[in-house]
């Protein structure tokens, strides 16, 4: 059967929370070169959207490319995203390897 | 041996 093409999504995560509550591994000049969500807290924004999901791989945050983000500069990408005042919800362009 | 370092950073941003 043929490989599943790769496939990009767009994900609207709303402010619903105070949190956001992703964790986040990787980042360039690692073995995982971009973000990769490895655990969603219960009750935080993320979770409560219901489309990220353990395993996807964060390609933008609100157009922004993750590409070549050290780990430390994507997190902090990701929680300026949630801490700004401008937008009531947060863009991810998520990657979900294999589906 | 790989030039990446196998440890993977981890970062809960909440």
């Amino acid at each position: 059967s043929p490989v599943p093409a790769p496939t990009a999504t767009l994900v609207r995560v709303l402010k619903n929370s105070n949190t956001l509550g992703i964790a986040i591994e990787g980042g360039a000049n690692t073995r995982q070169p971009l973000p990769r969500i490895v655990t969603i807290q219960k009750g935080g924004s993320a979770h409560n959207c219901g489309q990220l999901r353990v395993g996807q791989i964060i390609l933008e945050v609100n157009g922004i490319s993750l590409k070549g983000q050290e780990h430390k500069d994507a997190a902090r990408i990701i929680a300026e995203a949630f801490k700004t005042k401008e937008k009531d919800h947060i863009d991810f362009l998520v990657f979900e390897p294999g589906l | 041996v790989s030039k990446n370092p196998q440890w993977v950073p981890v970062t809960w941003v909440f």
